[in-house]
């Protein structure tokens, strides 16, 4: 059984595409089977990893339609990560699912298929609690979520840990923090410092020992369609990377 | 008769908010009449221009018992702004509004009675298209769109330009296009370079003069809930905000 993942944070711009592709490939990497679920219309995480054209199925159809995921899984070039590309259709889905019954829980029944394939299956999430986020939570053994170390970080904690109670409490009872990633962070000034020790004191033995710097090469890294292990492999923000896939590996045995 | 403006843009983390905060206060400083609406439940407009007490009405009850909206306004720290904050129950709203005749007509029909009182209306709007950002443009005279100097940036903007002509043909044939404003640019990057060449192609006039560096003080300003003229009003990112303020102006008597 493939243990899940959501990558969530409703606060926009954080690094949640950013960490659901580069964590994914560096478990790969490591010898994980993985699969990158992209369930954001946006479909950043899709081209991040050089998927231009489109399936003829897509997830948009396997919500609507029931149809078996295993039809729309493509190999990356990263060797044991396979991804499940997003459509701009999946937008629309939000509203053409609202009156669906069991509508929380389609990724979820979609997801018992293809689990026992892999050893993980990472899923990045748009930036809202829209229905799509909704499933991705109601699907997963955990959730990580990636902060920003600025101050509106600050302002959203509270209301997505409210979120991720609320789901706990209504669709997911096995639902669990994975762990608090502070990204973007910046040595050289106070505000995210500040906010990082902010963060420290609020989530304790959550957050990550491992904190994504800022840097360049994670931001060119997708434009290029690769990971920034295959783009750069001795960059920092590569090297980070690799760390919180040991970090997650070494925490699954441990605890 | 107020121009009513949206500051609008699917991809989290582009500076809407910053640029609805900053590009306000520096109109108010101008001499126009500005009230900004925090239509994010995130209310990162709100806690920027230091209002953190909620009043006892709130915008929620505004579009769900069209309670008008004088009674939700509320004087800031800056000469001629005025602002109606958020309050987290708006997300709710999503959901609870999505039956209701007119839904995507609320705001506007709200902002009749307040229209005379201002000659600018800004709109701070959420990372997704929801019927919040769908009220907001289908209220606006024009949308001015953040886009970040990165590359995820050049993906979303065809998105972009659809959902913006898709809302003029079916809900606001006015709506026109305020500008693209590029955010977050740091001319020492080649990325920001590449994506601020294509952006400018792609635009062409559309895109304003002004371009926002990236500044720590407009990271900061927020934390002190000031806009970032009365934080610091000589470093370089109060300095490109008045620039806009002043761009936007003189095309207004121009265009
Ligand atoms: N550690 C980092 N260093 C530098 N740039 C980064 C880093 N992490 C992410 N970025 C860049 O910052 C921007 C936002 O990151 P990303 O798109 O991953 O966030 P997101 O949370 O997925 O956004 P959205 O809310 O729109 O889904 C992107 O342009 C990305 O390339
Ligand atoms: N020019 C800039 N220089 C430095 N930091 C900036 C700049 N503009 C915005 N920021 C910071 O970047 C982050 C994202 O900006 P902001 O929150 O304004 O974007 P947004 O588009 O409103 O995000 P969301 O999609 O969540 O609503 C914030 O922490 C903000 O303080
Ligand atoms: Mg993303
Ligand atoms: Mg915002």
């Amino acid at each position: 059984m493939g243990k899940v993942i959501s990558i969530a944070n409703q606060k926009g711009g954080v690094g949640k595409t950013t960490t659901a592709v580069n964590l994914s490939a560096c478990l790969a990497y490591l010898g994980e089977k993985v699969l990158l679920i992209d369930f954001d219309a946006q479909a950043n995480a899709t081209s991040s990893l050089g998927i231009y054209d489109k399936s003829p199925f897509t997830l948009y159809q396997s919500l609507l339609f029931l149809e078996p995921l295993q039809k729309i899984i493509l190999d990356t070039e990263v060797l044991n990560l396979k991804m499940i590309p997003a459509d701009k259709q999946l937008a629309a889905a939000v509203l053409e699912l609202a009156n669906v019954p069991q509508r929380e829980y389609l990724l979820r029944n979609l997801l018992g298929a293809v689990n026992d394939d892999f050893t993980y299956i990472m899923i990045d999430t748009p930036p809202s609690l829209n229905l799509l986020t909704i499933n991705a939570l109601s699907a997963s053994d955990s959730v990580l979520i990636p902060i920003q170390c600025e101050y509106f970080a600050l302002e959203g904690v509270t209301d997505l840990m409210d979120t991720v109670s609320r789901i706990r409490r209504s669709l997911n009872t096995n639902l669990r923090i994975e762990g608090v990633l502070l990204t973007m962070h910046d040595d050289r000034t106070n505000l995210s410092n500040q906010v990082a020790d902010e963060l420290r004191r609020f989530f304790g033995k959550q957050l990550f020992q491992t904190i994504i710097p800022r840097n360049i090469r994670l931001a060119e890294s997708p434009s290029f369609g690769k990971p920034v292990i295959l783009y750069d492999a001795k960059c920092r923000g590569a090297e980070c990377y690799m760390n919180l896939a040991k970090e997650l590996l070494s925490c699954e045995a441990k605890c």
